[in-house]
């Protein structure tokens, strides 16, 4: 499957038929539309309501060739059968059907309770599937609209955008439902920054926060980077455009979407003695190249131009962070400061002067 | 034989420049940061369709190929940003 994110950031959705086609009876395109919604809401906590009036979520319309400002066209009988475009405003989420078509119920023609389930995928953040028997496959193909559409690929999909309906079993191990993020005792496994972004790690879930201004984004771990395990516990961006995820003795190093090959690594390819069996956190001093893992009371300096781990390591990070002296969970960088993170307080350290600037609490950065 | 062949290669080359263009077509993100994309050339489209399909890589309208072409289907590109 593909995924075209953020996805909508809401579970209660509209949609408005716009307009119908004369291939069929009103009711039956009503019905049609209403039992493709269905597919999807069936299988993720998604609500949809349908609305007469106005602008919804979901505006879904008949048309042929250039229709309306649509930047795409439709091409006369067969060929294109239907569009739509990923969660947004304006276009975004809508869901156009080309006229030119035969619209039936059944096998005759082109079956629109088929085509609006796909094209409703679209429209809920899929993009197609190379898998043959998924419905999000870009070919239509005729299936009895009595058997259920989505094939297990569809659904993965589908879910890790917006995960499961509620009454549903979680395949996942059973975990506490997702912190609240202002809430007073939020913490952090790991953080790191990405590009322009800092990203907050607890259990299977990301926060993707932009410190210029006040999204922030929530998502599942799994929906970035399907191979890798929840519950990281230290990660870190150096200097070429590449983050490192530790967890246990095992590293990951991701560029972008994809993890590079060849991982995970045990850690101790970095160096670590076997007697280290897991990375409390680490952070990369942009201004110096230099990576500092912290684990207990006791840290490790790696050169990232050599890499190789420096000498005379392992310290005592409190002689060398003035003011440090509990057990570090995340770190990053930002700006030139660190910013330390133990429970539901950080301290932001100012590493050329060696000394705690402040003591702040840790959901500081979500604008709570 | 076909009657016109010349004429069919003419249709055929059309329908793939066309099906290439309006679903492998990659368009940089509006915030793309950094370089831009070399444009890839109609075989390497070509190829990364007869990937997608999981027909036989070969980088040629082949008859598998514009069969695949020739099918009714989404009108929402295979890649894209």
């Amino acid at each position: 499957y593909g995924v075209t994110l953020p996805g909508w950031k809401k579970n209660r959705l509209t949609y408005r038929i716009v307009n119908h086609t004369p291939d069929m009876s009103k009711e039956d395109v009503d019905k049609e539309i209403h039992k493709a919604f269905k597919v999807w809401s069936t299988v993720t906590p998604l609500i949809f309501t349908r609305i007469h009036e106005g602008i919804a979520d979901i505006m879904i319309a008949f048309g042929t060739k250039a229709h309306g400002h649509c930047p795409r066209f439709f091409d006369g009988p067969f060929g294109v059968l239907g569009h739509a475009f990923p969660p947004g405003n304006g276009f975004g989420g809508d869901v156009h059907f080309d006229e030119d078509e035969d619209w039936t119920t059944g096998s005759a023609g082109f079956n629109l309770f088929l085509v609006a389930a796909h094209e409703i995928g679209h429209a809920l953040g899929l993009s197609h599937s190379n898998d043959q028997k998924a419905l999000m496959f870009p070919n239509y193909a005729y299936i009895s609209p009595s058997e259920f559409p989505l094939s297990p690929d569809d659904i993965n999909g589908i879910q890790s955008i917006y995960g499961s309906p509620p009454n549903a079993p979680d395949k996942r191990p059973a975990n506490p439902t997702p912190p609240k993020t202002c809430g007073s005792q939020m913490s952090f496994n790991a953080i790191t920054t990405l590009r322009r972004e800092v990203i907050f790690l607890k259990g299977r879930h990301l926060w993707r926060v932009y410190p210029d201004n006040s999204e922030v984004e929530r998502e599942l771990i799994s929906t970035f980077w399907p191979t890798l395990p929840p519950g990281i516990e230290a990660v870190y961006e150096n200097m070429k455009d590449q983050i490192l995820f530790f967890k246990g003795n095992k590293f990951w190093v991701i560029r972008g979407y994809q993890v590079l090959l060849g991982y995970p690594q045990n850690i101790y390819t970095l160096g670590f003695p076997k007697g280290v069996k897991k990375i409390d956190a680490a952070v990369c001093n942009k201004n110096t190249g230099k990576t500092d893992f912290f684990i207990g009371d006791k840290y490790w300096r790696f050169d990232e131009n050599s890499q190789s781990m420096e000498k005379g390591y392992p310290r005592q990070t409190i002689n060398d962070f003035p003011g440090i002296s509990q057990r570090v969970d995340a770190v990053f960088q930002h700006k030139g400061l660190f910013y330390f993170f133990h429970g539901s307080k950080q301290w932001e350290f100012d590493p050329a002067a060696k000394k705690v600037i402040r003591e702040i609490k840790s959901n500081s950065w979500f604008n709570c | 034989l076909p009657v016109h062949p010349e004429k069919d290669n003419e249709e055929d080359a059309k329908l793939v420049q066309d099906y290439l263009n309006k679903f492998y077509a990659v368009e940089p993100g509006p915030n793309q940061l950094g370089w831009k994309l070399n444009a890839e050339s109609t075989s390497e489209k070509l190829q990364k369709m007869q990937q997608f399909f999981g027909l036989k890589v070969t980088g040629k309208p082949d008859t598998e190929t514009l069969e695949m072409m020739k099918k009714p289907r989404c009108g929402v590109p295979d890649v894209g940003l």
